[in-house]
């Protein structure tokens, strides 16, 4: 609905006070009757008629502006909640530049008029639009993110993370919090892929790789065997990790490989064994599956897709021990 | 009455000035009602 449409401002407004003198005709009354002190009584009375009609006129004109102008910040403001409300329900990072100036943009005028509102009718409240350029796939994205934590051998200095899907690194950028650096990749087996993925180490423990996924794969992933190793062929220790310290703006699962429930038998196969062989035991089966059912728990579509992903490899299993 | 005339015309003056003020307010506030329903949308 177009408010510019409702809301006719152009009003005629008389903003020069000598304007009002062109309603009294001229003959009768002189530009400068004031100066001379109204001198002329019939002439007079009709000036001031027409001085008190007038004002009255301006004075509901004026009325009528106020309380459009309150009906015009009271949607604005429901509008600007409106767009908070769905801001929140779809967050977004809020670092472009484009996204800065358009609140300026948008912000600025708002402000000048609540300033200069002496009425006090409306009240405004900070807008918070920014981030709302982001295409919406994007916020997409954003409201898909995995982590997932991995364990690797203290020789191993990479920033690669086996997870069944084929990754090209793009970036790698030092962080501020970290002094590993953080690795980017994006999904390389379709352009269409969205899903992109951050690894860099734990502040907490340099041991451990901390992987955080964006998005969702529109793909399978490359083959049986690649998913069957994903995120398993780290050396898994009882090392917790706590709460990784990378931020997000949308709902993170977590996915904490580096805590298994029990604590290993024999220490010693962790250094020795790869993590192939360590897959098999069903130590490493029962700490697998609890930590996907805690992971499940916190976001339905993964929850689905993970729950068809450890049932299938479970039938696969039971098939090949049968 | 001449000091009646003249605070009548300041009268006229003030809430003429004010009118236009708000007629701007006005202006102003449809184009960014406009502006965030267009990027509502």
């Amino acid at each position: 609905m177009e408010y510019t449409s409702l809301v006719n401002t152009s009003l005629d407004l008389n903003s020069n006070p000598r304007n009002f003198l062109s309603l009294v005709p001229k003959k009768e009354v002189p530009n400068n009757f004031i100066e001379l002190g109204l001198r002329m009584s019939p002439v007079k009375d009709e000036a001031a008629s027409a001085l008190v009609d007038e004002l009255n006129r301006v004075s509901a004109e004026n009325k009528k502006l106020t309380e459009m102008l309150t009906v015009m910040c009271e949607n604005y403001n429901a509008l600007q909640n409106h767009l908070a409300d769905y801001m929140a329900k779809n967050p977004a990072p809020s670092d472009s530049t484009n996204n800065s100036s358009r609140k300026r943009k948008l912000e600025s005028p708002t402000n000048q008029v609540m300033i200069n509102n002496e009425r006090g009718n409306s009240e405004s409240s900070s807008s918070d639009e920014d981030s709302c350029k982001k295409p919406r796939q994007e916020q997409h994205i954003k409201a898909k993110i995995s982590r997932v934590c991995v364990r690797t051998e203290a020789s191993d200095t990479g920033l690669l993370v086996k997870d069944g899907y084929q990754w090209r690194k793009y970036g790698q950028k030092v962080t501020r919090d970290n002094p590993s650096p953080r690795a980017y990749f994006k999904c390389s087996h379709a352009p269409s892929c969205p899903v992109k993925k951050k690894v860099q180490r734990s502040v907490e423990d340099q041991s451990i790789l901390v992987a955080t996924y964006e998005g969702e794969h529109n793909h399978p992933s490359q083959s049986k065997h690649e998913q069957a190793s994903s995120g398993l062929n780290r050396t898994v220790t009882s090392t917790t990790l706590g709460s990784a310290s990378l931020s997000s703006s949308g709902p993170t699962i977590t996915l904490d490989l580096t805590t298994p429930p029990k604590p290993p038998t024999n220490p010693s196969d962790e250094t020795k064994v790869g993590g192939d062989r360590r897959v098999d035991t069903p130590e490493f089966q029962q700490f697998l599956v609890d930590q996907m059912a805690s992971s499940l728990t916190k976001d339905p579509s993964f929850k689905a897709a993970l729950a068809a992903a450890i049932s299938g490899r479970m039938v696969q299993q039971n098939q090949s021990q049968k | 009455k001449d000091e009646a005339a003249s605070a009548l015309v300041d009268e006229l003056n003030r809430v003429s000035a004010e009118n236009k003020k708000l007629t701007e307010m006005l202006t102003v506030m449809c184009e960014n009602y406009n502006a965030l329903q267009n990027h509502l949308a």
